[in-house]
């Protein structure tokens, strides 16, 4: 099973 | 005062287009070197980087920093005013709650302008990292688009695999599995229909079919799509804007739980 990450676990804040 | 005349206003219908099924609302950064989005989908899996060199336009200016939050689908129905060989200026005030949209005919016989009500939307600005990727695929856009929709038939997610050799594009679900391969083109006769890839490392990744359909609503801005990826990292899919600027959209993988 393949689980969506999200891009703001990727890009932080600035 | 803001001010930026277009030409060629279908530029603009195409920015519009290749956006607004991802995002409702968003807002344009304006200042001296051009315009910028930065904006996320509703559920934070994609990003859309919209950037407009002011040398790009016509006529710019843009005395202080304005940020415009727009309703997208306001904006879709005033573009749609405009014919495809009108030109556009885009005004605004400093510190104005709205922006006037004016559309000029090639002949300067009809002269239309709307003004809109702008937003205030909280804004909320994503970091990039610089990224050297271990693999960056050109192909032609439509290749692309036509990709995705073939494939977003056989189930929800597309594993994009990169070697030396070429690129294949994989999708499984209940009426079975598709692959399509594409090879590196040998002669690079028409630059629009090559395929080349760069490649430092191997890379296999996962993504939503649903996201890199509503990607190539861009097609119409460029006849090359540009595809960056790294292990475990978001995928880069950028159309170049003419000589204006570009679009990237980045899209975050799908990951074994």
């Amino acid at each position: 099973k393949m689980a969506q990450r999200s891009i703001t676990s990727f890009f932080t804040k600035s | 005062m803001f001010e930026a005349r277009l030409v060629q206003s279908s530029i603009f219908k195409k920015v519009l287009e290749a956006i607004k099924e991802l995002l409702n609302e968003a807002t344009f950064d304006c200042s001296d070197s051009g315009i910028q989005l930065q904006a996320m989908d509703s559920s934070h899996v994609s990003l859309v980087s919209l950037n407009l060199r002011s040398d790009g336009f016509d006529q710019y200016r843009c005395d202080r920093n304005l940020s415009m939050g727009i309703n997208l689908a306001s904006m879709t129905k005033i573009m749609k005013c405009a014919g495809n060989d009108d030109i556009m200026t885009m005004k605004a005030q400093d510190n104005a709650d709205s922006v006037t949209f004016m559309f000029e005919s090639p002949n300067q016989e009809k002269m239309s302008d709307y003004e809109m009500k702008l937003m205030n939307l909280d804004q909320e600005h994503l970091g990039i990292p610089e990224t050297d990727y271990s693999c960056v695929i050109k192909l032609p856009s439509a290749e692309f688009a036509r990709i995705c929709r073939d494939l977003s038939q056989f189930g929800e997610s597309v594993v994009i695999s990169c070697t030396k050799e070429g690129v294949k594009f994989s999708a499984a679900g209940d009426i079975g599995s598709a692959n399509i391969k594409l090879a590196q083109t040998a002669n690079v006769d028409k630059e629009d229909e090559a395929v080349s890839i760069e490649m430092q490392e191997k890379v296999s990744l996962t993504f939503a079919c649903r996201y890199l359909n509503y990607f190539t609503k861009a097609t119409p801005l460029s006849p090359q799509v540009c595809l960056s990826m790294s292990a475990e990292v978001p995928l880069v899919v950028e159309y170049k804007i003419g000589e204006i600027g570009h679009i990237r959209y980045y899209l975050a993988p799908k990951i074994e739980e």
